[in-house]
């Protein structure tokens, strides 16, 4: 399932 | 890094670079709305709070990126605000800027990743920008009119957000990425322009003007 990284853009 | 995340940037570097010509060589702010600038800056500042929390190196071009959009919209600001203030059309740019703001930050309060000040002003940041256009839409329906340069300007904006939604769909594929917040708000905002594409395709593509009501 996909993650909930941190915010990486701008 | 993915095309549509890259140009989407290319893009949101030309609408501010779009304005800022605009206003510098007319030396005038004229169907331009203040109020959506301000928000701009807002949300540069609040999203990039970290550039001036801890400084580091300029080491990378992310950090740039970051301090060219905001010394962008403070620049824009003050040319609207000061410089060229005798050309703001204030009476027409009066669409209520708290009626955006405030709900952008109960909202953050409320839904958010993390309940701690940086992650809030982010999230803030991300709704307001997701309403931030609609006092300069405001603006030029107010007017019946946008100036071919500035409906370039909003063609960039717009398409900004829509390439970030490319760049959302290629990460969730390929990087199983997900950032359901930015997600949701780059979609509202992207919506909010549909009217204006539709403007500008059949009209400013073909070389007239957008004059409203179509």
């Amino acid at each position: 399932p996909p993650t909930q990284s941190g915010h990486d853009e701008l | 890094m993915n095309i549509f995340r890259l140009f989407g940037d290319l893009s949101h570097l030309a609408a501010i670079a779009i304005l800022l010509l605009k206003i510098w060589k007319t030396r005038s702010c004229a169907g331009v709305s203040g109020k959506t600038q301000l928000l701009f800056a807002v949300c540069f500042i609040t999203r990039y709070i970290d550039l001036f929390l801890h400084f580091v190196s300029l080491y990378n071009t992310e950090k740039v990126m970051k301090l060219i959009y905001i010394s962008a919209s403070v620049f824009t600001c003050y040319l609207i605000f000061f410089k060229f203030k005798a050309t703001y059309d204030g009476n027409h740019d009066s669409m209520r800027a708290e009626f955006l703001i405030v709900p952008a930050a109960g909202l953050a309060c409320l839904i958010n990743t993390k309940f701690d000040a940086i992650e809030i002003l982010w999230t803030f940041s991300i709704y307001l920008e997701a309403v931030a256009i609609l006092p300069q839409l405001f603006l030029i329906s107010k007017t019946g009119e946008a100036e071919t340069i500035t409906s370039h300007y909003l063609f960039a904006q717009g398409s900004y957000r829509a390439l970030y939604i490319l760049n959302w769909i290629y990460r969730y594929h390929y990087e199983s990425h997900v950032d359901t917040i930015a997600i949701v708000a780059g979609v509202v905002q992207t919506i909010l322009y549909c009217d204006f594409f539709y403007l500008y395709i059949t009209k400013v593509v073909k070389g007239q003007k957008i004059v409203l009501p179509a």
